[in-house]
């Protein structure tokens, strides 16, 4: 299937410390797409800061597994703003 | 920003001010969401400038000509850029080549060093566009710091997508901005603000419950209403509306007769000349007049000032009819429209004017008249002051919001037209380094600028505080007392959908007396009113969240506005203001209640000292009209002799509820 840039979001952040958090992201993607390499090349942001969450290219089924998941709160396709 | 701190009592002239109660924002830093910056732009001198504060984390990344370490200072202290989003989503590879931009911080549009100039741009003296507009530019707070996030792309107009915006919203709450301006919108239908597809509103709820307000623009969809953008409650959204300056430029036609139109046209006279209007035989003579679509069957324009007619809002109708007639010899453009408070100049200095239809049809019937038709146009003056009056852009977003019309949206207004401040070689409508846009884009920064200066007063107020301070203490009229007209057609008096609380004051929200504060817990019950569920709220936040049942009212959210969309007969709600002025305190209620519209104020005094600092009242609120009506509007106003707390009150009867009235 086709990737597309999906966001997973889940929320206020668990840990305070932004590696755990990451860390957190990318292990949840690994248990979707099966490899470690697979999860870093689709990674493509971790928010780990303000709040949890990340961006990463995923097709329609993953991004419905994904969603299933435990603290994830949405799992939505990306899209655009403009200039005003 | 030539006019626009006189124009809103923020001069610098004035040595006591909040301008200079607060150093000109100096220590604050503002993070704006844009196309970058450029960082050459005289705007960006740190002449003047303390050291970068102390708990600032953030840092320029270099990339393309873009030195991290040499291109920014004291004053542009952060610049990041966040591509990976747009770039994984975009289906064509990003091609620079033809869409001109830089991988890096730097900005290729000039919108984003645009908007940072407005927000807190050094003092730049005699700056102008073309002579236009002429004066001393700088940013609503001068000495705050900027910190500029890269996420929209030149795709052609500037492409922003969730994911890098959400990236950026993460990093900037890291790195510790004080406040976020940005000036990007949607599109209509809206998402829901837990939905994060809005990344705005989900990016804003994380920044906002850490205490950094974010400031938004309102979009630029007006004047229709129920077009406003940016509509979360805890977002700052801000409307655009004019300065009392205007750019007329005059029309002298064969009769004597002067019609002053408005350009940006800074070229040399166009000395009398023939006029023209195109138009055909047979059943639609006008067609071959419209703007959009000029034809030159039976006229020749070689030399000679063409009149156009049309119906278009956007500009493009402008820059189709003055390229038309440039190709085809003509010498001048003058294009007949309603007004939409867009000006721009055109390609190679060509003259271009607008008139509105009244006056366009005065020329038609010239025309008409005389065998042989003259016009000779000059160049664009600078009138500012009276008798310019203020008004709501045509084009900026109108409320009431399509997500929850009980949520007052837009919040304040703030000029928006014809702003002139800093932007990059690659804007073509630059000259000499600055120049002049009109968009709520340029509002928000101006909003933006004064939040600057408000948070290094208040450095403990909550977002929600500084946002009731600036909706309750707004200009209903402009600054020198005259009312304020929403563009559009008709032209009529703004309300609290054209511009929120009003225009801001940036004095009076400085001392608002009270306010009508919220936290996490006033957002939590926003939420579970709107009907979000228990586990999208607890996520959202953090924490486990069981909304209450029955479920709260999102009449009862503590807003500093009533907006009641749906009232059948009677309903009570409640609000609690806290003392933010003297300690021993008295405030009696005012109402102007909208019309056919009972408002009752329970209790109508409040006694405040230093152990009353918060107080609840109910506001009961009746109609007696028995059919569905349109929107009234009026005002509850708390009032101790010092300080007017006004909050603007609109309501709608609804008998028949969930009813759309298009009959």
């Amino acid at each position: 299937g086709k990737s597309n840039v999906h966001i997973i979001y889940m929320g206020e952040r668990q840990s305070k410390d932004p590696e755990c958090v990451t860390e957190s992201h990318h292990e949840m993607l690994e248990l979707i797409l099966g490899s470690k390499e697979a999860a870093f090349k689709s990674m493509v942001y971790s928010y780990r800061h303000g709040f949890s969450g990340f961006a990463a290219r995923l097709t329609e089924s993953q991004a419905q597994k994904i969603a299933g998941l435990p603290g994830v709160v949405h799992v939505l396709e990306n899209r655009f703003h403009a200039l005003q | 920003t030539t006019r626009t701190w006189d124009y809103l009592h923020l001069s610098s002239h004035f040595p006591t001010n909040l301008l200079h109660e607060t150093n000109m924002g100096d220590g604050i830093i503002i993070g704006l969401l844009d196309t970058g910056v450029w960082p050459e732009s005289v705007v960006f001198n740190d002449e003047g400038l303390g050291p970068i504060p102390a708990r600032w984390k953030g840092h320029c990344q270099s990339g393309q000509l873009f030195n991290g370490t040499t291109d920014c200072n004291r004053k542009l202290i952060g610049a990041k850029f966040f591509i990976d989003g747009f770039l994984a989503e975009n289906i064509q590879p990003f091609n620079t080549t033809d869409n001109p931009d830089f991988m890096s911080p730097r900005d290729n549009i000039g919108h984003g060093t645009h908007t940072s100039t407005i927000a807190a741009g050094s003092f730049v003296a005699n700056a102008s566009y073309k002579g236009l507009a002429i004066g001393t530019l700088r940013g609503g707070a001068p000495k705050a710091r900027i910190a500029m996030y890269k996420v929209c792309w030149n795709v052609p107009m500037g492409m922003c997508s969730s994911a890098d915006i959400l990236k950026a919203f993460d990093e900037a709450i890291h790195d510790g901005v004080d406040l976020l301006s940005l000036s990007l919108g949607t599109q209509i239908p809206l998402f829901a603000e837990v939905d994060e597809r809005d990344g705005i509103s989900v990016g804003s709820f994380h920044a906002v419950t850490k205490g950094i307000p974010v400031i938004c623009a309102a979009a630029n969809d007006g004047p229709a209403a129920q077009t406003v953008h940016n509509t979360a409650p805890w977002i700052l959204t801000v409307a655009a509306t004019t300065l009392d300056r205007s750019l007329p430029t005059p029309i002298t036609l064969g009769n004597n007769k002067t019609i002053l139109g408005q350009a940006m046209y800074g070229g040399k006279e166009v000395g009398f000349t023939d006029l023209v209007y195109p138009e055909n035989p047979g059943l639609r003579p006008a067609l071959a007049g419209v703007c959009e679509s000029l034809s030159f069957n039976n006229t020749s324009p070689v030399g000679k000032v063409v009149l156009c007619f049309t119906a278009v809002i956007r500009r493009s109708a402008v820059t189709a009819a003055a390229s038309a007639v440039r190709a085809a010899g003509g010498v001048g453009v003058i294009v007949a429209r309603n007004p939409v408070d867009v000006l721009g100049p055109c390609a190679n200095d060509f003259p271009c004017v607008v008139v509105d239809y009244e006056l366009g049809t005065q020329i038609l019937f010239y025309i008409r008249s005389t065998r042989s038709p003259i016009v000779k146009i000059s160049p664009s003056q600078t009138l500012t002051g009276k008798p310019v009056a203020t008004k709501v852009a045509t084009f900026s977003s109108r409320g009431p919001s399509s997500i929850s019309p009980a949520i007052l949206k837009p919040d304040i207004a703030a000029p928006g037209v014809s702003i002139l401040a800093a932007s990059s070689p690659a804007d073509p409508f630059m000259d000499g380094g600055f120049a002049l846009h009109s968009g709520t884009s340029m509002a928000a920064p101006v909003v933006s600028g004064i939040v600057a200066l408000l948070k290094s007063l208040h450095p403990t107020w909550s977002p929600a505080a500084i946002r009731s301070a600036i909706v309750t203490t707004a200009w209903k009229t402009d600054p020198f007392g005259e009312p304020i007209f929403a563009e559009g057609s008709p032209r009529k008096l703004a309300n609290p959908f054209d511009y929120g609380g009003g225009l801001i004051n940036p004095h009076k929200a400085a001392e608002p007396g009270l306010i009508y504060d919220m936290d996490t817990q006033d957002y939590i019950l926003y939420m579970c009113s709107a009907g979000y569920n228990d586990s999208s709220i607890s996520q959202l936040v953090g924490d486990v969240i069981v909304c209450p049942n029955p479920k709260p009212s999102v009449l009862d959210v503590n807003l500093p506005s009533i907006t009641i969309p749906d009232l059948k007969t009677s309903v009570t709600l409640t609000r609690t203001v806290t003392n933010v002025g003297r300690v021993n305190s008295v405030y009696r209620a005012v109402v102007e209640p909208p019309f056919g519209v009972t408002v009752r104020v329970t209790p109508n005094v409040l006694v405040f000292n230093s152990t009353a600092t918060k107080i609840s009242f109910k506001v009961a609120v009746s109609t007696r009209h028995k059919v569905n009506t349109g929107y009234y509007f009026g005002s509850l106003s708390w009032i101790d002799g010092v300080h007017v707390v006004s909050s603007p009150i609109s309501v709608r009867t609804q008998i028949l509820q969930f009813y759309t009235d298009d009959n």
